[in-house]
């Protein structure tokens, strides 16, 4: 069955977008079919990906708007194996126009019920809010992968993430938080290995084994528009985010 | 006059938080009166000056709902000079509980108005979004200071809050951009000198000279419930915020 991931964290700039990417690209590497979906009117992972997000004609907005018929409209071509639902600046807006629609949650997993037997995961790229769109990403995904920054801020905002997917099982009862990933993580430095031990007693076995180190290449890949894999692949990021995939493919939710 | 200005950037973790708190106790050290206003659900700011944001009972969200109370009741003293309204973890579902009241976006400015004589800097922490709580920040301050990563999502995001800077100008004419800082600069790589050139090309005089370099020791000090000036006095995050204080204090808008 299809593997619905959402990369969901509050706390910005802990790398969802990078990880939503590159484990995606990764796991193309792998031989799965992904499909990438941009939920962030910020648009960096059609950025990422080499798209001019001022550009898009059929985005998540449209799909949003238009949940009934289906998001196979808004779908692109990345490359082999890889498809994307870009994101449009315009998105801003959205959240307060979509607040007023009945099943405003569910608009997401309405769209995407067409789509599923074509790929074997779908990721999807939320903003760092709680508000309706990454609501949309928790009701329509299976599982929650959540990046988590070896900080303080990242840590102590996980309990509020936490009781929103709690929330959210009432409408979703089959959500669960399948893996948390270290970003970020520079074990020459106390603060990073100090941080990652307390969320490795809090979460336990849900923290994935593969940390994502810093790696200044990652933060390079974006301009080019490419991949980690694809800009380099035998750097730090690239290889963490290839083990990140095989460990994630191995542990069926 | 006060000058009360808002840190606004919708990238997520670029250092809008870390900024506002310690540029605010610098501007203290400098013999200046100081309220700092946490207006991000996360109530990062509220937690990195050592409070619980589970218990406070006046908060932002608070002055919010009761605009025309004035924000006075929710107002607490952090230390000599330096004061804080608070966030609270409930603050997010705000936003949409908010969307539908009369005039919106001016809740924070008119909550304001009885306070601005009390102090010579009104500091705002947004989220990372231009949502409601961005645009309360917006239309309350008279400046913008932009903390700006310098990686290339955060580049690229800086027109979409030009654009939205732009549009709020119909409510606060006043309103400028009176400065755009580089954080988390790490001038020993490559790509961090290409952004900060690219933002200085964009930005000309609106950067400041002062940057805020990458220092571990800023993010420990959440920990410590400490801004970087009483945490760690000499580190370069220490001196950084303070030449950032003197520069801004200097250049009055
Ligand atoms: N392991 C890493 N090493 C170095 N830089 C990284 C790493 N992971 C991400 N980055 C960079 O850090 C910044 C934040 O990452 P990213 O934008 O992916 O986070 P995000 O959680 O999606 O942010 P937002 O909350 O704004 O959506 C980006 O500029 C990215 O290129
Ligand atoms: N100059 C710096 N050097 C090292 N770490 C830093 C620096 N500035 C901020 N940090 C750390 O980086 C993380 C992001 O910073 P911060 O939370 O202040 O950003 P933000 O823009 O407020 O994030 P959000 O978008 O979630 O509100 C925090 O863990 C903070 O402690
Ligand atoms: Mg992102
Ligand atoms: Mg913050």
């Amino acid at each position: 069955p299809t593997r619905t991931i959402a990369l969901a964290n509050q706390k910005g700039g802990v790398a969802k977008t990078t990880t939503c990417l590159n484990l995606g690209a990764a796991l193309v590497k792998r031989g799965r079919r992904v499909l990438l979906i941009d939920l962030d009117p910020q648009a960096n992972l059609t950025l990422g990906l080499g798209l001019d997000p001022y550009q898009q004609q059929a985005t998540t907005y449209e799909v949003l708007l238009n949940a009934d018929k289906g998001a196979g409209f808004a779908v692109q071509s990345i490359g082999e194996g890889l498809d994307l639902i870009p994101a449009t600046i315009d998105m801003a807006a959205a959240e307060l126009e979509l607040a007023g629609k009945i099943g405003r949650e569910t608009l997401l997993r309405e769209a995407l019920t067409p789509l599923r037997d074509r790929y074997d995961y779908i990721l999807i790229d939320p903003p760092p809010s709680l508000g309706l769109f990454t609501l949309n990403a928790l009701v329509a995904a299976s599982e929650v992968v959540i990046p988590l920054q070896v900080h303080v801020y990242a840590l102590k905002g996980v309990a509020q993430l936490q009781q929103t997917i709690k929330l959210v099982q009432k409408l979703n009862p089959s959500l669960q938080i399948s893996g948390v990933v270290c970003t970020m993580v520079d074990r020459r430095n106390n603060l990073s290995r100090v941080v990652e031990q307390q969320i490795r007693e809090t979460f336990g076995q849900l923290v994935f084994e593969t940390i994502i180190p810093t790696n200044i290449t990652l933060a390079e890949a974006p301009a080019s528009g490419q991949s980690i894999i694809d800009y380099a692949p035998t750097s730090a990021g690239a290889l963490a985010y290839s083990a990140l995939a095989e460990e994630l493919d191995h542990a069926q939710a």
